[in-house]
């Protein structure tokens, strides 16, 4: 996935079972972020697999604080990307469950 | 604790804790 600057990763560790899995997501390189970041926290969240999207994530996390608003579409990109990486490997390893 | 909660009014949590040292990127 690209270098985004921001983070993301599983917070815990994935089954294949549950469609709510929890992320943890970091700014590694607020340099390449348009705005500043709210603080240096790692910031952990819910994610459904099958109901939300990483724009809505991204949003609300805008509106949280947490990151500026020309930010969204690159917070947004990074949860995007690990989302893909997480329903990639469910599928190759645990094919009957998806 | 070091751990901060922040719910927004759609209802999600996001809890905030530091990131450790070692995980983030020597600029």
């Amino acid at each position: 996935a690209e270098d985004t600057g921001v983070r993301v990763e599983l917070a815990e560790e994935d089954h294949g079972r549950k469609s709510t899995i929890a992320l943890r997501l970091w700014v590694e390189d607020p340099k390449k972020l348009k705005g500043k970041p709210k603080d240096n926290g790692a910031i952990e969240f819910t994610f459904d697999l099958e109901r939300e999207t990483p724009d809505d994530v991204a949003q609300e996390m805008i509106e949280s604080g947490f990151f500026h608003e020309s930010d969204v579409k690159i917070v947004a990109k990074s949860i995007r990307d690990r989302v893909a990486l997480i329903q990639w490997r469910r599928k190759r390893i645990w094919p009957a469950l998806q | 604790s070091s751990l901060t909660q922040v719910v927004h009014s759609a209802g999600r949590r996001f809890i905030v804790s530091p990131v450790p040292e070692s995980r983030l990127r020597e600029s």
